[in-house]
């Protein structure tokens, strides 16, 4: 595609598809987009962060991630539509135009980029990071399972050749390390959301604990808010409560961390679909995913900037 | 490339906390290469699992001796891979 415009939103696309798209989306928008790269994956791959910002320095932000686990393509897929969202919304939307006024937006739409390049290229299936795991001939790590937060406890596997297995350390995993060194650098971030699929479930804060968050109660509340504006444009049926009592104990998990860190508005949602395709979700299901979570995302953001602490 | 011929993905429906553990056990029997899609959580929620061929015929009897209840979620994981894949082939050429 020669631009943004002409872009594909409702298929899949490779990853390098998805770089080129991230610069041509800059270059036509060079008074509102960056592109921050944060570090590199274990293969050596960017980890590329689009940063939406109107000017002003170390704003407030709100983090948006997807793709974490690589196979749940629907998510690196609705990221990429939100980007452009993002830039065709600002200046119409009033909502989101009092946001990005305030504050900034930053979008890694290839959390997991080696995993990515691995499921288009060798299996799709593969949910992990690519980096070998010493004295093991199995591969990879849960990057979900990897951050410093009840890490290593209940609700994650200690044998390299699980799907959840949590890597030798906390942060051992250069992908998530970047991420853990961009917010502690950035200081400012108020909302921290983590894109999943799939299950349709909108998740707050702790996973690794039944203690519940001092904010459970304004959590649970905007989570509500979230699923019926999102709910609103085709049904579309959302689950949602803290991570373990909604669906299971799991430990070392991102937003757990994110709220440690004071992240008041950390989620994590699981897209579509409730298991007839699960990770395999049709492409023509990419835009109606989007559009609705967009929603859901509006809500927690427009929360996120109403009520500043 | 790997490839999914035969992979089927179950859903599990723990009918109580005895078929829950029992269904938990199952992701400890490394052997059976399973890859839970949706893991174990509470009584009456789904398990979704995909499971190579080679370990249908053990893990469906490991289920019905214990008469808990499943459904074939996926008949053949890789029919529905080639069909993604034709499918973004054909929105290439379009």
């Amino acid at each position: 595609p020669r631009n943004t415009d002409s872009f594909d939103y409702a298929k899949y696309h490779p990853i390098n598809e998805i770089y080129s798209f991230q610069d041509m989306l800059v270059a036509e928008n060079p008074n509102l987009v960056s592109k921050i790269v944060i570090g590199q994956s274990y293969e050596g791959r960017p980890l590329n962060v689009l940063k939406f910002s109107t000017g002003g320095t170390n704003r407030p932000a709100i983090w948006i991630d997807t793709g974490i686990h690589s196979r749940e393509w629907v998510t690196q897929a609705s990221g990429t539509w939100f980007a452009k969202k993002i830039v065709t919304d600002y200046g119409r939307d009033p909502a989101l135009t009092a946001i990005l006024n305030n504050m900034d937006i930053y979008l890694e739409i290839v959390t997991n980029p080696d995993g990515y390049y691995f499921t288009h290229n060798s299996n799709r299936m593969w949910r992990k990071t690519r980096k070998p795991n010493p004295g093991s001939s199995c591969i990879g790590v849960d990057p979900n399972r990897n951050w410093d937060a009840g890490f290593g406890g209940p609700g994650a596997s200690n044998n390299p050749c699980t799907e959840t297995y949590h890597g030798p350390r906390a942060h051992s995993e250069p992908e998530v390390k970047a991420i853990v060194d961009f917010v502690k650098s950035h200081g400012n971030i108020k909302a921290f959301i983590s894109i999943h699929s799939y299950s349709q479930m909108l998740l707050y804060p702790y996973g690794y604990t039944t203690t519940a968050v001092k904010d459970q109660p304004e959590l649970h509340s905007l989570a509500k808010k979230a699923i019926t504006d999102l709910a609103s444009l085709y049904g579309t049926r959302y689950r949602y409560g803290s991570i373990i009592s909604t669906i299971y104990q799991a430990s070392g998990g991102t937003i757990d961390w994110t709220y440690n860190q004071g992240i008041k508005y950390s989620y994590t949602f699981e897209l579509r679909d409730t298991g007839r395709y699960g990770f395999i979700l049709p492409a023509n299901q990419i835009l109606p995913t989007a559009r609705e979570t967009w929603l859901a995302l509006m809500a927690i953001m427009d929360h996120t900037f109403k009520n500043p602490y | 490339k790997e490839t999914f011929e035969g992979h089927q993905v179950l859903r599990i429906i723990p009918k109580d906390d005895v078929q829950l553990s029992l269904v938990k056990d199952l992701e400890d029997i490394i052997e059976f290469e399973l890859d839970f899609w949706r893991g174990v959580t509470h009584v009456s929620v789904p398990v979704d699992v995909r499971v190579p061929f080679h370990s249908l015929q053990s893990v469906k009897i490991y289920l019905e001796v214990q008469d808990i209840e499943y459904s074939i979620m996926v008949e053949d994981l890789q029919v529905m891979l080639d069909e993604e894949e034709l499918e973004s082939a054909a929105r290439v050429a379009e």
